[in-house]
């Protein structure tokens, strides 16, 4: 029985399948790839549109006459400062560079979650299912507390905060400027798919900083023999350089982007498979090995390669992950392009699970416990601190000056009309 | 979503509904109206579940009380199918012997049953 054939709901399922499918917002009144909408790639995954009427009016633009009138930034700055008659945007922005931040990415970039309390009998309640229905419409994603682009609070006791809030909080006036082009079984070879859902105009917007980052379906797949679906070097250089051209073409001159490197996904097998998944811990009878034999039985694995007890295969997939991370930095250190710079930042999972450890933790308890496989909130934000701290080191050109107007534009704007 | 999504998603549900039973020493009929009761009347969710209870949780029943496990239980009610030539999958542990003797225990006890008689082998 499939509900979307019921006449009632033909409409509303295609629109769904439509936003889900291209990446775009189902509710979107002026087309601007803006929301008022959270989920259904609503503001949970782009700036919250300030004016859902008015396809002029969206997070990230250059400000429209000073922004006198109205917020068309919708960074919650504008109007006129009755003392002097200066524009605030003018007073606040005009020459602090600001930028937006964008994300290309997978389910990892997405921050995909499956929350242990929900098959979890010992801590199953009403509370525990509350947020389901986001997740679902959200895809099982929660890119509001992600990494990259998270705006929300996080939700584990962790001090760090995504790359969005940070570079907000270095410029105030880069309020609302993110976009989470990530999406679950993304990879350099079907991101063509939906790219086109990044939303930046050349001639219009603020530049952007863009993170590439397709960290694991290249070598990922759920196939009995992951291995001749793995995408080779000469693919994968292709379909990166098409991608940075389609980016040449539509991001704003000044803007950069990163080359995020593909993880060594060793640590998977080496520090869960002993362990007991949340399905075995009250009888002691599932492991990760177990439930990982079990995924790829079913072929239904979101990477065979990795999560498997045959070593052969597991060191196989990591090879074919550094020849990629190698291909990227290639690219990196070679091809120019006339609207953007180029960097690259290794994925290095050890340097956070060292960090991890200084504080007390365990390397398991940066994984997903669910799925057993992809970075849980407390890793993507030490990710993100990790990409954070060796940018700033690097080319701290790419986060752009801090502003120091940023105590007077929250004296006089509060939260800015929030995220 | 594939087959193997349905299996799994048909394992974990039922393996839930062991282990809440077995937490709060509640009866699968109970463990299963608490599982509905705890969602959120968004999307539908507890509509679909109590319409799912209602559909299979008399054969569910059935099979858990025969101490059968979430992996017998989802390939009797051919949520998992075993391809021909292709391994059975399970996630609990269980010898060939067993399972074979299992399944066919469990065959036996929903052989009556109105739902997989009209479902077919969907």
């Amino acid at each position: 029985f499939n509900i979307c054939s019921l006449p009632v709901l033909a409409k509303l399922c295609q629109k769904i399948k439509f936003a889900i499918n291209n990446a775009v917002p189902f509710k979107d009144i002026d087309s601007d790839k803006y929301s008022v909408f959270p989920t259904l790639r609503g503001y949970h995954w782009r700036g919250r549109d300030c004016n859902d009427s008015n396809k002029m009016v969206y997070p990230g633009r250059r400000p429209d006459n000073w922004d006198v009138h109205q917020d068309s930034n919708c960074n919650g700055i504008w109007g006129i400062d009755p003392s002097d008659g200066i524009p605030y945007e003018k007073k606040f922005c005009e020459g602090s560079e600001p930028r937006g931040i964008i994300v290309l990415g997978d389910s990892a970039s997405a921050h995909f979650h499956i929350s242990p309390q929900w098959i979890t009998a010992s801590q199953m309640s009403v509370k525990s299912f509350h947020d389901l229905p986001t997740a679902l419409t959200d895809e099982l994603n929660w890119p509001q507390l992600s990494g990259i682009t998270g705006f929300l609070s996080p939700t584990s006791r962790i001090k760090e905060e995504s790359i969005y809030l940070r570079l907000r909080a270095r410029n105030r006036c880069n309020h609302r400027d993110y976009q989470n082009i990530a999406k679950n079984g993304a990879s350099s070879q079907n991101l063509e798919t939906f790219i086109e859902s990044l939303s930046r105009n050349q001639l219009l917007d603020h530049p952007a900083i863009v993170i590439y980052a397709m960290v694991g379906n290249d070598v990922c797949s759920r196939k009995k023999d992951p291995v001749p679906y793995m995408t080779t070097p000469e693919k994968f250089y292709s379909k990166v350089m098409q991608t940075l051209k389609y980016l040449n073409a539509h991001l704003p001159n000044g803007s950069h982007v990163i080359l995020y490197g593909l993880p060594d996904g060793n640590f998977l097998w080496d520090h869960l498979h002993d362990r007991y998944h949340p399905l075995g811990q009250l009888n002691k009878d599932v492991t990760y090995a177990q439930f990982y034999s079990f995924l790829n039985c079913l072929q239904v694995s979101p990477c065979h390669g990795w999560m498997s007890s045959n070593k052969t295969l597991r060191t196989l997939t990591s090879e074919r992950a550094e020849q990629l991370s190698n291909t990227l930095k290639k690219i990196a250190t070679r091809e120019k392009f006339t609207n953007f710079d180029l960097f690259f930042v290794d994925f290095d999972f050890q340097e956070i699970s060292q960090e991890w450890q200084k504080r007390g933790g365990q390397p398991w308890q940066l994984i997903e416990p669910v799925d057993g496989f992809h970075p849980n909130e407390v890793a993507s934000l030490l990710l993100a601190d990790q990409l954070w701290k060796k940018v700033l080191l690097q080319w701290p050109q790419v986060l752009g000056k801090e502003n120091p107007l940023n105590q007077q534009i929250e004296q006089v704007f509060g939260d800015q009309g929030g995220h | 979503f594939s087959q193997g999504h349905n299996c799994l998603g048909c394992v974990a549900v039922v393996s839930v509904v062991e282990q809440l039973a077995q937490v709060h020493n509640y009866t699968f009929l109970t463990s299963m109206d608490k599982l509905c009761s705890y969602l959120p009347e968004k999307l539908f969710l507890k509509t679909t579940c109590y319409l799912v209870i209602q559909v299979f949780g008399p054969d569910i029943i059935k099979l858990l009380r025969t101490d059968l496990n979430a992996d017998v239980v989802c390939h009797t009610l051919k949520f998992c199918k075993q391809e021909t030539g292709q391994p059975l999958c399970h996630l609990y542990p269980s010898r060939k012997e067993t399972w074979k003797f299992a399944l066919e225990k469990a065959r036996w006890i929903v052989k009556k049953s109105p739902v997989l008689k009209h479902s077919g082998n969907d």
